[in-house]
């Protein structure tokens, strides 16, 4: 895996822990049950992903991969939804994450993928200078990657 | 210091690009 790969997933999981979640999130592996990004969702837009929806995000999956490609699943599904429909753009030549991958084999670089397209929502949405402030006062290198995720996604949505 | 000087620049890249994130519309299209 190539460094700048490593560094996308790393970077985003620092910038995931301003959110404070319930569910730890210190690790790829800690992540593929979809339960600490759901925690952040509702934050970054509580009207959304609502708790109807986060209800249906189930916490006791432990290590049954099927299960949690079931949350991954829904997860992508309605940060996909929120981009078209809240958001009003057009996500479709983005590279979507391989849901399967995360669940199954905790693929970094796919992870990277889905966080990437949750931190678009976040510099996206209504609080978006509350998450953009906070992204500015993380370090330098964290920074930097954040800047060049964020950077990618918008490309997309103008291709 | 070289090391110093591009560090501040990459800070002002950094601060640009985050302040321009800040300016634009919510939910503005682009």
């Amino acid at each position: 895996m190539e460094d700048s790969e490593t560094a996308l997933v790393e970077s985003l999981i620092i910038w995931l822990q301003t959110f404070n979640t319930p569910a730890p999130c210190s690790t790829v592996e800690e992540l593929t049950t979809g339960t600490a990004m759901s925690q952040a969702l509702q934050q970054i837009d509580p009207t959304w992903f609502n708790e109807a929806w986060t209800s249906r995000i189930k916490t006791d999956v432990e290590d049954n991969w099927r299960l949690k490609m079931n949350n991954l699943k829904k997860i992508l599904q309605k940060v996909v939804d929120y981009y078209n429909e809240v958001l009003a753009q057009d996500i479709s030549y983005f590279p979507l994450p391989d849901v399967s991958r995360v669940a199954e084999h905790a693929e970094p670089v796919e992870m990277g993928r889905l966080l990437q397209l949750i931190l678009g929502c976040a510099v996206r949405c209504e609080q978006q200078q509350e998450y953009i402030q906070i992204i500015m006062t993380m370090e330098e290198s964290v920074q930097h990657v954040v800047m060049k995720a964020i950077q990618e996604v918008v490309c997309f949505l103008m291709f | 210091d070289p090391n110093m000087k591009a560090g501040a620049a990459n800070e002002g890249v950094l601060a640009n690009f985050f302040n321009s994130l800040l300016s634009k519309k919510t939910g503005s299209p682009g």
